[in-house]
C-alpha cells in the first residue's frame, strides 16, 4: 500500500477505497493547504468527499468534479492527478499560486461513488446512480439530467431503464442534492467545471435551449483559449461550443443549473478517448489525459481570477 | 459480475438524416441490449454502440441492409476489461 502520495500509482486505475485513502493521505501530508469536507452521503451511504484547497478564509471558490458518470474511469483518475498537481505546484507555479492565494479550489474526485463502486464489483459499464426506481426493475438515475433547470425536458428520458433517465424529481439523487446544497450554502463560487469522458469536447451552457447564454461570447472565447492550451501538449483534437449546438439537447444538466445560479464560468469537459477505446481508455493514457486537461483547467481558472464579477 | 465476452463496439457513420432516424429506431429495441456510448445525433458525429454477442448478427445485418458505413472499434470488450484488470492488479502490492 503506498504510504505517501509520492508513491501512489497515478498511471493506473484504482477502486473507491484506494481513492478515498489517497485523499486522506494528501490531507495528512498537506494539512496547511488541503482539507477534506464531506458534503453528504450517497444513496448507499458512502461519504461524498470533497478536497478543499485553501490558503485563507472567505475566498471565492472554484469547483471541479470528476466521475459523475461512474464508467468514465479516466475522469476519476484525472481527478486524483489534479489533486496531486495542485499540491505540487502551489508555491512553485506562479499562476496556480496566485489563483490559490485568492480562490479556494474544491475538487470532488468521485461524484458518484455508488456507481463507481458498482463498476468495480458488478458492471464496468454502469453509468448512473444506484438508487432503485419504484415500479421498475431498472436501477439508477442519470445524475447529469437530474438538475433543476429544464428538468424533465425532451433532452432527458422519463424511462427508468434509459441511460439518460432524469429521475423522479429535480435533485432527487443525494449525490446531486449534496452539490446543490453546497453551491447554495457557499454562495460565492465563480467557476464550475464538471468533467466527463469521452469525445473530446469543452462545452458551456446551454443544453436545454438554443437561446445563447448571456455570456456566450466570453464563454466561447475562453473555451477557445482553454482548448488551444490543451492541444498544445499532445495535439489532441477537441471541439467546443454550447452543449445544444455541439452535441444535442440535454435537459436538467449540471452546468445549466450552475450557470443559472450565477456561476458564469460553468463548463463541462468530455475527455479522451481518441476513438479506439471509448470508456475503456488504457491506463497508460491517464497521465497524458490529465496533463492536457490541466492546461485547459488552468486557463479557465486564471481567466476567472483575472476577471472578477 | 457482468461480463462482456464477445461484445463489440461498432463505430457507425451515418450519411444522412434518414440513417440517423434508423439508428434511433434500433436504439429503442430493448431486446437487442444495445448500449449507445455515443448516441445518434447528426451525421457529423460518429455513433459508437456496444453490441452484445447475441445481437451482433442481427445488428450487422441491419447495418448492411441499410448501407451503413461502420467499423469495429472494439473487437472484444471483455478482452479490454481483462487487460484493464491485469493492469490494476499489477499496480497492487
Amino acid at each position: 500500500i503506498p504510504r505517501t502520495t509520492d508513491e501512489f500509482d497515478y498511471s493506473n486505475y484504482h477502486d473507491l477505497n484506494t481513492i478515498y485513502s489517497f485523499m486522506d493521505m494528501l490531507v495528512a501530508e498537506h494539512s496547511d493547504l488541503v482539507s477534506k469536507i464531506v458534503i453528504g452521503q450517497s444513496y448507499e451511504g458512502r461519504p461524498l468527499n470533497v478536497l478543499k484547497f485553501s490558503t485563507g478564509a472567505n475566498h471565492p471558490g472554484i469547483w471541479i468534479d470528476t466521475g459523475i458518470h461512474s464508467r468514465e474511469w479516466v475522469t476519476q483518475a484525472s481527478g486524483i492527478w489534479f489533486a496531486k498537481k495542485i499540491v505540487n505546484d502551489y508555491g512553485r507555479d506562479p499562476i496556480l499560486t496566485d489563483i490559490l492565494n485568492n480562490y479556494d479550489i474544491f475538487l470532488e474526485i468521485v461524484t458518484n461513488p455508488d456507481g463507481f463502486d458498482y463498476t468495480h464489483t458488478s458492471d464496468r459499464m454502469w453509468r448512473k446512480t444506484r438508487k432503485p426506481n419504484p415500479g421498475s426493475s431498472c436501477v439508477g438515475v442519470d445524475p447529469n439530467r437530474n438538475w433543476d433547470t429544464s428538468f424533465g425536458g425532451p433532452g432527458a428520458s422519463s424511462n427508468p431503464c434509459s441511460q439518460t433517465y432524469h429521475g423522479p424529481s429535480a435533485h432527487s439523487e443525494p449525490e446531486v442534492k449534496a452539490i446543490v446544497d453546497f453551491v447554495k450554502s457557499h454562495g460565492n463560487l465563480k467557476a464550475f467545471m464538471s468533467i466527463h469522458s469521452y469525445s473530446q469536447m469543452l462545452l458551456y451552457p446551454y443544453g436545454y435551449t438554443h437561446t445563447p447564454a448571456k455570456d456566450q461570447a466570453e464563454l466561447h472565447e475562453l473555451a477557445r483559449k482553454a482548448i488551444t492550451e490543451l492541444q498544445s501538449l499532445y495535439n489532441t483534437g477537441y471541439t467546443f461550443g454550447s452543449i445544444i449546438t455541439t452535441i444535442y439537447q440535454a435537459d436538467g444538466v449540471t452546468v445549466d443549473w450552475t450557470y443559472e445560479q450565477g456561476i458564469k464560468y460553468s463548463y463541462t469537459f468530455e475527455l479522451r478517448d481518441t476513438g479506439r477505446h471509448g470508456f475503456l481508455l488504457p491506463a497508460n493514457q491517464i497521465i497524458p489525459t490529465a496533463e492536457e486537461t490541466w492546461l485547459a483547467l488552468m486557463a479557465i481558472m486564471e481567466h476567472t481570477k483575472n476577471n472578477p464579477y | 459480475k457482468e461480463t462482456f465476452e464477445g461484445h463489440q463496439v461498432l463505430r457507425i457513420t451515418a450519411k444522412d438524416e434518414a440513417q440517423i432516424t434508423l439508428l434511433k429506431e434500433i436504439s429503442q429495441q430493448v431486446h437487442l441490449g444495445l448500449d449507445f456510448w455515443r448516441e445518434p445525433i447528426r451525421e457529423s458525429l460518429p455513433v459508437d454502440v456496444c453490441v452484445p454477442f447475441n445481437s451482433l448478427q442481427a445488428v450487422r445485418a441491419f447495418l448492411a441492409y441499410n448501407h451503413f458505413e461502420y467499423c469495429v472499434m472494439i473487437e472484444d470488450v471483455q478482452a479490454l476489461l481483462d487487460e484493464e484488470q491485469r493492469q490494476m492488479l499489477k499496480s497492487r502490492p
